[in-house]
């Protein structure tokens, strides 16, 4: 994944992980012709925004430290 | 305003809730309480009222549950996900759901119980997630103090599907008595003349034509600040005025916050990165300095050169002998710093370098 710019093996599982519960990354990535890298960048740009993070579409260190923020279960995206 | 997709709401304004099962970390009494103050949250600024049903299933039901519990968002215990809801429905829709595993409070550790089901309910009512960090509706767990004041950005969100209450809360002397004694502020400031003094959400100005105060409320006024502030001063040399929260500060012109703004006090001031809040702070109009107040020391701003002063900070005893407790708020009128602590003011003359008065506070509204 090179928008995982630090490419820590946990780290992307719990990117992946995150988007995928709060952002539909699964849903979007089951779509044909999708560019995973791309999805997977656009999903981490929403989420920056929504947190008033840098929106940079990688994951640094900032947004890593968001995401293990305790948190409300509930989507921030519409199903 | 931004809410869920296809907007669902409740097409009645009359809810009803019902409890399914508690947590093992706190009473009964408390959690219901929690629960009842969470719905009125909501009720206070919309036409929206909430009865609990004991007999049946409410519309809303809250329950705790462990695990893979039914639906797709399964509990593991870890702090990650502690609760979810569904938007407004039949069936699971409006529903609540707490991990039981999470250790519940009614206290500033986590989980605040209060203050995770007034988030929760608001997507019962229809509300997804706010991008404002101060907002009750942003998506990471923020609870600080027992303080609570709804956000301007979920009330509006909120009156946007449901409209605004029929009887919103007054501005009465049960809001906020200028005449109570014991009253303190967050902040005051002198602006164009007037003093303003903060309190939560509301403010009160004292103008010099008038018998009595003015009160009203910050979000009505500047909408773009956060409320509850730390501390804030008047720049009357370039008609600024700036607010402080936390580690933040916002510069403000008449109702707009400046471009850039929140920005740090260690970027903007060339504070250190210890002092992480302020308690006070006034600007000298003749001279353009501006004093911070930190504990018992002082900082100063030279707001021409909009540069910190070397050889600070000091002991605030020291230059102003007879401050010797924490200071609350500080503004200057004429040749005077009037020094707030708790619900009394010592007026410092800045001449003579002594207090020549104290007084309680409120002898500034004429009560």
């Amino acid at each position: 994944f090179p928008v995982i710019q630090d490419g820590l093996q946990k780290n992307v599982k719990t990117v992946w992980k995150y988007l995928e519960n709060y952002y539909n990354l699964g849903k979007n990535m089951q779509a044909k012709n999708v560019n995973g890298k791309e999805v997977m960048a656009e999903k981490l740009r929403q989420m920056q925004q929504l947190f008033g993070l840098k929106v940079t579409g990688n994951s640094d260190p900032e947004t890593l430290r968001a995401m293990k923020k305790p948190r409300c279960g509930v989507p921030d995206v519409a199903p | 305003y931004a809410i869920t997709h296809n907007n669902p709401r409740w097409t009645k304004t009359h809810l009803t809730y019902s409890i399914l099962n508690y947590t093992p970390y706190l009473s009964k009494a408390v959690v219901e309480d929690a629960i009842a103050r969470a719905f009125r949250v909501w009720s206070d600024v919309t036409p929206l009222t909430f009865q609990r049903v004991f007999e049946e299933e409410g519309d809303i039901v809250l329950s705790f549950h462990r695990g893979d519990h039914g639906d797709l968002y399964t509990f593991d215990g870890s702090k990650y996900h502690f609760a979810h809801a569904f938007l407004p429905g039949l069936g699971l829709g409006g529903n609540v759901h707490y991990d039981l595993d999470q250790k519940w409070t009614d206290n500033n550790e986590d989980f605040n119980l209060f203050y995770v089901t007034a988030h929760e309910l608001g997507h019962s009512l229809g509300l997804s997630h706010s991008n404002d960090e101060e907002a009750l509706m942003f998506p990471s767990y923020t609870w600080s103090n027992k303080d609570f004041v709804l956000n301007q950005d979920d009330i509006n969100r909120i009156q946007a599907l449901y409209g605004p209450s029929p009887n919103p809360i007054q501005l009465t002397d049960a809001t906020l008595d200028p005449c109570n004694s014991g009253l303190t502020f967050d902040a005051i400031i002198t602006y164009r003349g007037e003093v303003i003094f903060f309190k939560d959400r509301f403010y009160i100005r004292v103008i010099s034509f008038l018998p009595e105060p003015l009160i009203d409320v910050i979000d009505l006024t500047w909408p773009n600040l956060p409320g509850k502030f730390d501390a804030a001063y008047e720049v009357s040399g370039v008609d600024e005025l700036r607010f402080f929260k936390g580690s933040k500060v916002w510069a403000v012109q008449e109702q707009n916050v400046l471009e850039g703004f929140p920005m740090d006090i260690q970027s903007f001031f060339g504070f250190p990165s210890n002092v992480t809040n302020i308690d006070a702070a006034v600007c000298e109009e003749e001279t353009g300095k501006t004093y911070f107040f930190v504990d018992h020391m002082y900082w100063r701003y030279d707001e021409n050169t909009r540069s910190m002063d070397p050889g600070y900070p000091r002991l605030i005893a020291e230059d102003f002998p007879g401050i010797d407790y924490k200071v609350d708020d500080v503004i200057q009128k004429e040749d005077n710093f009037y020094f707030f602590h708790q619900s009394i003011q010592y007026r410092f003359n800045l001449k003579t370098r002594r207090i020549d008065d104290s007084s309680d506070i409120n002898t500034w509204f004429n009560c």
